[in-house]
């Protein structure tokens, strides 16, 4: 489609400064309310080296507030009604964001579990956040961006004793659509498995 | 836009359908998880007459089958990747129903809090469901949707003990873009508000 086709042209000259600058750059898409951001807080003050955040929303500058107060650079972008962000907003972004010494660059989608699974942002890589209150099913009826990423996190894990959350189910879902991704449980209240996904992501950065 | 004022003319012609056989027609939406499905299955049971489904989704007969396990009338709607539901749709999935003895019509949108909100159905009314994990900002960070209801839901307020959520916030959010918008707090857990809440459907109901 010509719309798809323009972005990815954006993207692949995104990917293309971040290669140059060896900025190891991340695109994160969970539903509404899952934990993008409280998993990008707890993910940056673990981290080896400095990051950067472009947080994505239709409206409000809530998140890039509270990732501010941090001392995290951050850029907002309000797409204003558009359900994903696209290549080209990336790339209106960064250049409002120094990226000097940075080497992790976090995107935080639109809350969405469909949009955004089509759009290219010329990230290095792909992660889906679901969380337990949610529901098991979401592999199932959202196969599109369960499909496209590199791993998929289970966050809200402490919340397991006060839903119905079959685990196995949830497993089943993703890897029929996608047998190579990463499944990672974790709590960001808790912080259970946090230290994990960051020895993963640590280790999928290619410029460390 | 175009494509909206497609849309519309269908919808109009869906919404004199429902009202030639006095159906009230109701549009839930709300995120992926949110509830959409247990309201639905929770308000049928106690309405004072037959009602009938139809389920949209990107993928899966998950939620259709749940619904007609109870031997309720139920079309799903597949969008295969459109992430909200359309008048044409609407239309469509209708012819399939036996709408005979029907009182209440529930159409489950796509699990999404932008899309959703631009496309009449036809509906009579609609009802956003947003629920306590997913945090108290959404009506500040997803307007389009709080701001285009007759009601908003908040629902799994049994999880209160177990996540921060400012109810006072959430209220401020949806009453600055929505004055007259009726909120109702439930869990269709512990059943806690579903009785009050299908009072107000039932008077809400224009062919009762
Ligand atoms: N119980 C529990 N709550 C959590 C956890 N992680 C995040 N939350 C809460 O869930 C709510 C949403 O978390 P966010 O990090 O804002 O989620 P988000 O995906 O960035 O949300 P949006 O940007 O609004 O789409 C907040 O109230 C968090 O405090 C967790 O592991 N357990
Ligand atoms: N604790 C608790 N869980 C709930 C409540 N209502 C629904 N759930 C659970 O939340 C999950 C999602 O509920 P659904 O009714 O399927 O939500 P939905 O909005 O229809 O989800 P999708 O159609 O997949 O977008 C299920 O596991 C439900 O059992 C509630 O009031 N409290
Ligand atoms: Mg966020
Ligand atoms: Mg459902």
């Amino acid at each position: 489609k010509n719309i798809l086709d323009a972005n990815d042209q954006v993207a692949l000259l995104n990917r293309e400064f971040f290669d140059n600058l060896k900025v190891f750059t991340i695109n994160i898409m969970a539903s509404p309310g899952a934990g993008k951001t409280s998993f990008i807080l707890e993910t940056i003050h673990r981290l080896d080296a400095p990051s950067a955040v472009i947080e994505g929303d239709v409206a409000s500058s809530i998140d890039s507030e509270r990732i501010a107060e941090f001392g995290i650079p951050v850029v907002q972008i309000n797409t204003g009604g558009n359900c994903h962000l696209e290549a080209t907003m990336t790339r209106e972004a960064v250049k409002k964001l120094s990226l000097d010494g940075v080497k992790y660059l976090f995107i935080e989608n639109v809350g969405n579990l469909i949009c955004p699974a089509s759009f290219d942002l010329g990230e290095h890589i792909r992660i889906a956040i679901s969380s337990v209150p949610e529901g098991d099913d979401k592999p199932y009826k959202y196969p599109g961006l369960f499909s496209s990423v590199d791993a998929v996190i289970l966050n809200k894990i402490d919340l397991m004793p006060y839903v119905d959350f079959d685990l196995e189910r949830f497993r089943k879902g993703i890897i029929a659509i996608n047998r190579d991704a990463k499944i990672f449980l974790i709590s960001c209240k808790t912080k259970e498995g946090i230290e994990a996904l960051v020895e993963w992501l640590k280790s999928e950065n290619p410029y460390r």
